[in-house]
């Protein structure tokens, strides 16, 4: 029983971790979304 | 004249690139939200399903999980069974993945 | 070190995880409900920028086109600090959740080793 706990929780583990992956990956993205945004204006006013 | 023209149109060429990389970082944030959503669906369908084939089959007889706490793995399958918030099932309000985007 | 040991060590570790997740996640999204509300503000700015040149041309300024668009870079400026920190808690909750993750996959990698775990 103790050895299927350990294993269940290591799987729940790899979910949790899966998760927060996206989540950081999400954010990044949003950050370089946020650059490429102020880099628009910036060229717009060039134009 | 023909130095202003290059100058614009190379700027023009600029814009045109930064708005085609923007595009494509929307695209991939847009991907990736969709991805958590289902991702959390998934697993909550995974969860929600009842089972009775008993301590080796059911995972809600013990256990826990990132939303509602590791808790119940330190429980017997005695003291989880029917009264543990573990065995309830997920709902919307348990997508705090999806829900830490205010566009979500 | 055994099966019943290590998870008991393990659940003592993860007993604060899902707190914690739950803290930044939520305080991630408060960030972004502010960045949105900030973005709104110099989108709306941008447009007054946008409509004039609509009306009159792209060769003639807005008369408040330089107060305007100090204020819109000002804005964007301040969504930039607002999702820099929206990433370093997400980086956090990653690096949490992923430091016992090892962990447990070590002791698993020595428990199946000495023959003590069974196997899936």
């Amino acid at each position: 029983l103790n050895s299927q706990k350990l294993r269940l929780l290591h799987q729940e583990l790899e979910h949790a971790k899966d998760m927060a992956l996206l989540v950081a990956r999400r954010e990044r993205v949003t950050l370089d979304l946020l650059e490429q945004n102020v880099r628009i204006f910036d060229q717009r006013s060039n134009v | 004249m023909n130095d202003n023209t290059k100058e614009y149109e190379k700027l023009k060429s600029e814009l045109k690139k930064s708005l085609a990389t923007r595009n494509k970082l929307e695209d991939e944030f847009e991907r990736l939200e969709q991805e958590i959503y289902e991702k959390e669906t998934e697993y909550f369908s995974g969860n929600n399903a009842t089972s009775n084939t008993g301590i080796a089959g059911n995972r809600f007889s013990y256990g826990g999980n990132i939303i509602k706490g590791f808790d119940g793995f330190n429980k017997s399958h005695h003291h989880s069974a029917g009264h543990d918030s573990h065995n309830r099932g997920f709902n919307n309000d348990d997508r705090i993945f999806s829900l830490s985007s205010a566009i979500f | 070190m055994d099966p019943s040991s290590v998870l008991d060590q393990t659940i003592q570790d993860v007993s604060n995880l899902q707190a914690e997740f739950t803290h930044i996640l939520g305080e991630i999204r408060a960030s972004d409900t502010q960045l949105l509300d900030q973005r709104k503000k110099y989108m709306q700015k941008d447009s007054q920028i946008h409509k004039f040149i609509r009306q009159h041309g792209s060769l003639q300024e807005h008369p408040k086109e330089q107060e305007l668009s100090e204020k819109i870079r000002e804005k964007m400026s301040a969504c930039k600090n607002l999702q820099e920190q929206k990433c370093t808690m997400a980086n956090t909750a990653l690096y949490l959740v992923a430091k016992h993750l090892s962990r447990l996959e070590k002791n698993i990698g020595l428990l199946e080793e000495d023959g003590l775990l069974a196997p899936v």
